[in-house]
């Protein structure tokens, strides 16, 4: 909370857009600011009337330099916009900086996300420590049509003003904890030595020399990459990782995304009634990959690039009891497959699953 | 994905980190140099309260993390003062 614990008096706010961003057209430019209050109106009692000839509580204008409120805008990047918390006057207002590159997508910075933040301020919340939370102060892009708030910012919010009157009370991603005994993954991958952990809008990073893992946002790396991937595999061969949501799948080669893609999973062989990848892993010394799908699996001859004949199987036939799949990979000469909280460690040498740990084994808790 | 940093001038490094701090975490500018000697630089714990609420080693040093995180875009508002 911001110190003092200002709040607006009223539930039912004005805001009132002074000018526009050449940037971007105004009909995009109204949708983002509109999408920006819904965000916090939809988790409270809040609503956000717009105004256009007189006072309102939030006034949004896009400014550059010193706009006379004391605080510079400092040309394009660093800065991005700030906002007061809850006043008279200048209280509530947002101030944009008018030298940044503003999109309604992810190719500048998106408008939507920057204003939903500082309205967090303009409705009295300060910055949050939640590297998840849409209150961090580093700017981090989400696809706006895959945005939901996270839990720590509609905790904050409702501290501050209510539950909303919805029947059915909103709630909203939390931030992965490495340490988290209940974590489970979408999608696991070893690239060039280092582990990649998938969990929702994040990659946990794991490399071999380093005890702690890092946590970043997938969209960090890679912009164009959605959130909540189901399934990846490294072909050390090729130097390439596969990444698989939905019907579709990317390349990376080397850090990069591949041009081309998205691509159809139907391309690999899969046929049309498959919709999804669970999991996946490549074995090095065949040039195999196994891709898990509900109970059974396939397998994908990489020299071919054509699925085997006599596929798919059962997974209880040839893996043993691990129920079905979320994630998979192979290291040093094992499989790990991951099912909820549970990692099982299968020696493809003797066909068995050898130990059964956590999931968050690999990290050091 | 980070590539290897290339050598940056220290005083360049030391005026980021100082107009981070000043601007987000209340970090008073020093006006007046003479009387510096004689206090304590509140500098290494300004950093060390900005390492702490970005969940960074804790060590009031600049060190490669702490550098990339005030690198970063972000809001204008500080993380721990009170905007007026």
């Amino acid at each position: 909370f911001t110190e003092g614990n200002p709040k607006w008096k009223r539930n039912n706010l004005t805001y009132r857009i002074l000018n526009y961003t050449p940037l971007m057209g105004q009909a995009d430019v109204d949708e983002a600011i509109q999408k920006a209050l819904s965000v916090w109106s939809n988790v409270t009692p809040l609503t956000f009337e717009k105004i256009e000839d007189k006072e309102a509580d939030i006034m949004i204008s896009f400014v550059v330099r010193d706009h006379k409120d004391n605080s510079p805008f400092d040309g394009p990047n660093g800065l991005l916009a700030h906002a007061f918390q809850p006043g008279e006057a200048i209280g509530g207002d947002v101030h944009l900086d008018n030298e940044e590159y503003w999109t309604k997508d992810g190719r500048g910075y998106n408008l939507f996300i920057v204003i939903a933040h500082e309205l967090g301020h303009s409705l009295g919340l300060s910055h949050s420590t939640d590297p998840g939370a849409l209150m961090y102060p580093t700017y981090a892009y989400t696809d706006p049509k895959e945005f939901h708030l996270p839990q720590d910012d509609i905790d904050g919010i409702q501290a501050i003003y209510g539950q909303s009157n919805a029947p059915v009370q909103p709630t909203g991603p939390t931030t992965p904890q490495a340490c988290d005994p209940n974590l489970t993954f979408d999608a696991i991958t070893t690239l060039r030595g280092e582990m990649m952990f998938f969990k929702g809008r994040y990659i946990l990073r794991k490399h071999p020399q380093r005890t702690e893992a890092e946590l970043n946002f997938i969209s960090l790396f890679w912009p164009k990459l959605p959130s909540a991937i189901q399934a990846a595999y490294e072909n050390i061969e090729k130097d390439e990782v596969l990444l698989f949501k939905e019907d579709k799948y990317w390349v990376l080669r080397g850090y990069d995304i591949a041009p081309g893609y998205p691509r159809s999973i139907y391309r690999l062989g899969f046929p049309k009634t498959i919709k999804r990848v669970n999991a996946a892993y490549s074995d090095e010394t065949t040039g195999k990959t196994y891709f898990f799908i509900a109970d059974r699996y396939w397998r994908y001859d990489e020299n071919k690039r054509s699925m085997d004949h006599g596929y798919p199987r059962k997974i209880v036939s040839d893996f043993g009891k691990i129920g079905r799949v979320d994630a998979a990979f192979q290291k040093d000469g094992y499989v790990y497959f991951f099912h909820g909280t549970t990692q099982f460690q299968f020696d493809p040498r003797v066909k068995r699953i050898v130990r059964k740990m956590k999931s968050n084994s690999w990290f050091d808790c | 994905f980070p590539v290897a940093p290339e050598a940056e001038d220290e005083g360049k490094t030391i005026a980021l980190v100082e107009t981070y701090l000043q601007n987000f975490y209340n970090l008073q500018k020093d006006d007046q140099p003479h009387v510096r000697l004689k206090s304590v630089n509140p500098l290494p714990e300004k950093l060390k309260e900005m390492q702490a609420f970005f969940g960074l080693k804790v060590t009031g040093k600049p060190d490669l993390d702490t550098l990339e995180i005030m690198k970063k875009p972000r809001c204008g508002v500080p993380d721990i003062r009170r905007y007026v």
